[in-house]
């Protein structure tokens, strides 16, 4: 399974 | 209510208050100072700028965006790695983004948008978010080459 990184940020919004 | 957050909010409703005949210098030394010296500081603060950023006071959010620019030469790479997190530079996408705010945006303001994140992407290469952000708004069309 992926161990999903702690990452503090959200995805990028497409325009 | 902490102390950081109402100070930051005192010294930047100053900096980028609509009535300001010029520039308070004072308040924005002050905000990038706490900024920089205060824990929390700098989540605080770019929180704070991104909510003046979408002021509907034209003048207001320009120098809420002059404050921004400011803050990126004065406050260091911390600053620089906060701003460059998708969720910061998605709240200046949604100000030039047709899909989202970007026709109520007025056109300075999209403007200034647009060159500080071209600027950015070549003065602060290391936060590749920045310039992917860039490249994104680009390939959708929303900056005119």
């Amino acid at each position: 399974p992926v161990i999903r990184g702690f990452s503090d940020d959200e995805p990028l919004v497409i325009a | 209510m902490d102390v950081v957050t109402t100070s930051l909010e005192a010294l930047i409703q100053r900096a980028t208050n609509p009535q300001n005949q010029k520039s308070d210098i004072a308040a924005i030394e002050a905000f990038c100072v706490m900024v920089m010296k205060e824990t929390e500081g700098i989540q605080i603060g770019s929180k704070l700028l991104a909510t003046h950023i979408q002021s509907s006071n034209e003048f207001e959010a320009l120098q809420a965006l002059a404050l921004l620019d400011t803050c990126m030469r004065k406050c260091g790479p911390n600053f620089h790695a906060e701003v460059g997190k998708f969720r910061f530079l998605n709240e200046m996408i949604r100000l030039v983004s047709p899909k989202y705010l970007g026709n109520k945006t007025p056109i300075a303001v999209r403007q200034k948008v647009l060159h500080l994140l071209f600027f950015w992407s070549k003065e602060y290469p290391r936060e590749s978010k920045i310039k992917e952000a860039y490249e994104m708004l680009r390939k959708q069309g929303v900056v005119e080459e």
